[in-house]
């Protein structure tokens, strides 16, 4: 599941 | 943010910079791929395309833009600057890069989370970027002998991945439900790729030996 609804990485 | 990460962005920072004063103290490109790094320029155009919509962080920001930019500018000097281009060795890098372009977008057609243009585009800088580096090591190989700026710079974009891996695991075990199996295992084919040419970069930092890659 993926945590948020955007990439927060680079 | 944990260390891994940071460390990670930076260390990529440092490739792009080594890879950038390589190219303005030399006036020289020889020894880089430009495929590779105009692959580099489409990973970060196609990853960032929520720059303007997303707000994640001044940093996040910030880092975003810095990699654009220093991406076109090295693909701008390398074929446009008209001292830099001349030493480009367009005949040894020969790879098929839209290979690669073509494939990737086709899996991120086939393997997203989410079928929105914007993941879509995510999931397709995240494959190319794993082979993006393929074009600059093939490279390498052919021109034999490895120049120390450009050998640093392979060195620390293999490092900045294999940072990512260990703020992946960092995160598996302290967020719940941190789920980014494309990211994971996308970076595990990208730093495998590296592998090999760490094993001879240490061979011969160890031997103190010029860095010579097998044809």
């Amino acid at each position: 599941l993926v945590n948020e609804k955007y990439h927060d990485e680079l | 943010m944990n260390i891994f990460r940071l460390a990670g962005d930076l260390t990529h920072l440092i490739s792009i910079l080594v890879l950038l004063l390589k190219i303005y103290a030399t006036k020289s490109c020889s020894g880089i791929s430009l495929k590779t790094q105009e692959l580099y320029a489409l990973v970060f155009l196609a990853r960032y395309l929520d720059l303007f919509t997303d707000f994640v962080s001044v940093y996040n920001t910030v880092m975003k833009l810095v990699f654009i930019g220093s991406s076109l500018a090295i693909v701008w000097c390398m074929r446009m600057h008209r001292i830099v281009k001349r030493s480009y060795n367009r005949e040894l890098d020969t790879f098929r890069h839209y290979f690669l372009v073509a494939g990737s977008f086709v899996l991120a057609l086939v393997v997203h989370e989410k079928f929105t243009l914007q993941e879509i585009f995510w999931a397709f800088s995240i494959y190319l970027e794993a082979v993006a580096i393929l074009p600059q090591l093939v490279l390498l190989q052919r021109s034999g002998n490895v120049d120390n700026l450009t050998g640093q710079y392979v060195f620390f974009l293999g490092a900045y991945r294999a940072f990512y891996i260990l703020n992946w695991i960092y995160r598996y075990f302290t967020e719940q439900r941190f789920g980014r199996w494309i990211s994971w295992i996308s970076g595990l084919v990208q730093t495998a790729l590296y592998a090999d040419f760490f094993y001879y970069y240490f061979m011969s930092w160890k031997n103190n030996a010029k860095l010579q890659l097998p044809a």
